[in-house]
């Protein structure tokens, strides 16, 4: 379940937008146990200036995404823009029965997208 | 929008990304989840989602590929069920005299090569006719033709609540890596003269770490 990119294809600025991953929905509900499914999130959006000269939370932009959308503004045709690719990320973890009748729970990295950047 | 997951390679790969060689088939109904499990995914469910967005970062209190309800490093915790329950011959509810002994079998077969023990531990419940004064004797052996030596002893006060035996380092090497399946006979001994109890269950909380999918703690950025 997504949320509908809004403005055109890139959706306005770079950033995370909603994506909920129902395990139901991929028919997995029957050896998942825990959870029903988790909010995995997903990166959308412009990097063109000024969106790729702020990072969500104050950090500063990478010098580089700069660069590339400064060169992207002069000169269209050189370089593409930066992308907008997830730049901080968090864990979960799922309760789930295995084939051999185990009861499994495993602990995941970089399942949920918590904030997006230029890069 | 909805979108079902089409079956074939995009949801072969995401099951491979999850560590899971094939989707398992539908949840064996005869099995109830263990309360120990529910009790350790709530803990880090309750930790993960305290670590989301818009708060501390994860890095801040939230250890990666370690359980903290038990207190060791692992991204992976296996509840298995004792396989040779359903071969043991029914017990009478009290013996006297020369108690048994039980086989346990656990099927480690999920457990992949690169992941590393890091706890194996045994939970018993019995029954007993009575309570005796001295308490009991636990033994653990290797289960096999001719009996093993015993790799663990450990003394059982009482038997109300579940018997809790890390096999870790006494039945298992800690740098060994995780047998097929493992074969164990136990005995349970009373210090005084007593009736004998039964064994209920037996299951084993494995608890692995996978070093391919443990990235070190990623350092705040300046």
């Amino acid at each position: 379940e997504a949320e509908p990119a809004v403005g055109g294809s890139s959706g306005g600025a770079c950033r995370a937008r909603r994506l909920y991953v129902s395990f139901r929905e991929v028919g997995w509900h029957r050896w998942v146990i825990a959870p029903r499914g988790f909010l995995a999130n997903y990166c959308q959006g412009k990097c063109a200036l000024p969106a790729a000269m702020s990072e969500p939370g104050g950090a500063p932009a990478l010098n580089h995404a700069v660069l590339r959308a400064l060169m992207h503004a002069a000169a269209p045709g050189a370089a593409g823009l930066p992308c907008c690719v997830p730049a901080r990320l968090s864990p979960i973890s799922v309760l789930f029965f295995d084939n051999s009748d185990n009861v499994v729970l495993r602990h995941y990295e970089d399942m949920v997208v918590d904030e997006c950047g230029c890069r | 929008t909805y979108a079902p997951v089409p079956p074939g390679p995009a949801a072969a790969a995401l099951l491979q990304a999850l560590g899971l060689p094939d989707a398992p088939r539908d949840a064996p109904t005869s099995r109830p989840v263990p309360p120990v499990m529910w009790r350790l995914f709530r803990r880090r469910d309750h930790q993960e989602a305290r670590a989301g967005p818009r708060r501390t970062p994860p890095g801040a209190n939230l250890r990666p590929c370690h359980v903290e309800g038990l207190g060791v490093p692992g991204n992976i915790v296996r509840h298995v069920p004792d396989r040779g329950a359903a071969a043991r011959p029914p017990e009478p509810s009290s013996a006297a005299g020369q108690c048994p002994e039980w086989t346990v079998v656990f099927d480690l077969s999920a457990v992949e090569p690169a992941e590393r023990p890091s706890q194996a531990r045994l939970e018993l419940r019995f029954a007993a006719a009575e309570a005796t004064a001295g308490g009991w004797e636990l033994s653990v052996a290797p289960a096999g033709a001719s009996p093993g030596p015993v790799l663990l002893r450990q003394a059982v006060p009482t038997l109300g609540t579940p018997v809790r035996a890390e096999l870790l380092g006494a039945a298992w090497a800690r740098n060994a890596s995780t047998p097929r399946s493992l074969r164990l006979t136990l005995a349970l001994r009373p210090r005084a003269p007593a009736y004998c109890a039964r064994l209920s269950e037996a299951s084993l909380l494995l608890v692995t770490l996978d070093p391919r999918l443990c990235h070190p703690l990623t350092r705040p950025r300046r």
